[in-house]
């Protein structure tokens, strides 16, 4: 199966119910 | 025969290692070491309804794991993300760019499951080094197969190792061991070579 | 040459003081047992802002460890407290007044460093039996130097063991390994006889 079906929006992350994490400015220490 | 000091000195190097992580490899996947899940493209969140969080008698919501539990380093029954069907989709970003030469996954051992099978365990997997997190296919690192008759942590090497270093990865689950609804991931490792 | 049986108890003992918090002797320090972080004088936590935490795709906050990661077990790469530059403190409360023994200093292996060095790690410190919490300076229990060519584990026994028990202690880290910028703390654990 393909991954380019960009079905749903990218950023799926919008309005998950979770917390996300990401990391905005290099590794932590 | 050999010694008892040659008997510890295997035992200490085995739980030496066994504390590394078990590998003794860099995860750049795992998220406290700056890895972080960016997308599931498609896959959708099994939602089982059945984790239910109440405060002061009130009920809240229906808990499930994120697919963050992917790129965490607790295993045990039921800290896995689990995804509709047999075919899905984890885009991660590394703590930094490498050359990737092995993945591990790793799914809890059958003497664990409840159920005493494996069923949701995946099968047939690739790994794609991609260059944006929007890229469609990318870079095909290898296609694998984890053994629900193998070892609970299995570790797959590339073929050939890529010139281009990835920050990038997509995970694309292809099958699983027989579930018919759903797929667990309990943790996705990604070691490699990082860019000089 | 050993016996197979006698094999098989090395392996067993090994596998037992690994189980026990991998020392066999109580951490009074531990957080979950009941010790706790009193304060860090001066030091500053290292805050690099990169760790950005959102709900519903809006951005909450900036996530950094606390100085509690130092009394708890999870020694993963990125689970330490980072405070700024080579000097740092770090008060903390028993769990029950004792005679300090020993102390035990951990750090993530070379192996699973992403950068493959730890030059974050600490090097030399000292650390101090407090009467209280804001004692400026406490009875030198001793000085020591976490080798980063050591074990990740190392342990330090005091020299002499102190008349008076304490129930606060001050780690006192003089200096790095080298990171210009942070020295990271994964944990840190405090042995001794508890006062009859």
């Amino acid at each position: 199966p393909r991954s380019g079906d960009l079905c749903c929006p990218p950023t799926w992350l919008t309005w998950t119910p979770y917390l996300v994490l990401s990391y905005v400015n290099g590794p932590p220490p | 025969g050999i010694t008892e000091a040659q008997a510890r000195a295997i035992v200490n190097n085995a739980l030496k290692l066994y504390s590394q992580d078990k590998t003794g490899l860099v995860d750049f996947a795992l998220e406290s070491g700056g890895g972080s899940v960016l997308s599931t493209r498609c896959s959708e969140t099994y939602e089982t309804k059945t984790a239910l969080l109440s405060l002061f008698g009130v009920p809240l919501w229906y808990f499930s794991q994120s697919p963050r539990v992917v790129i965490q380093p607790d295993i045990h029954p039921g800290n896995c993300w689990a995804f509709r069907g047999a075919q899905g989709y984890l885009v991660v970003r590394l703590s930094m760019a490498v050359h990737p030469t092995a993945f591990t996954l790793e799914h809890i051992p059958k003497a664990l499951s409840p159920t005493g099978n494996i069923t949701s365990a995946p099968k047939d997997f690739a790994v794609y080094g991609l260059e944006s997190e929007y890229q469609e296919e990318g870079l095909l690192l290898g296609q694998f197969t984890y053994d629900q008759d193998g070892e609970s942590l299995q570790m797959f090497h590339v073929l050939k190792r890529p010139e281009r270093a990835f920050q990038i990865v997509e995970l694309r689950i292809l099958s699983n061991w027989g579930h018919p609804e759903y797929t667990c991931l309990y943790r996705f490792r990604v070691h490699g070579e990082p860019i000089k």
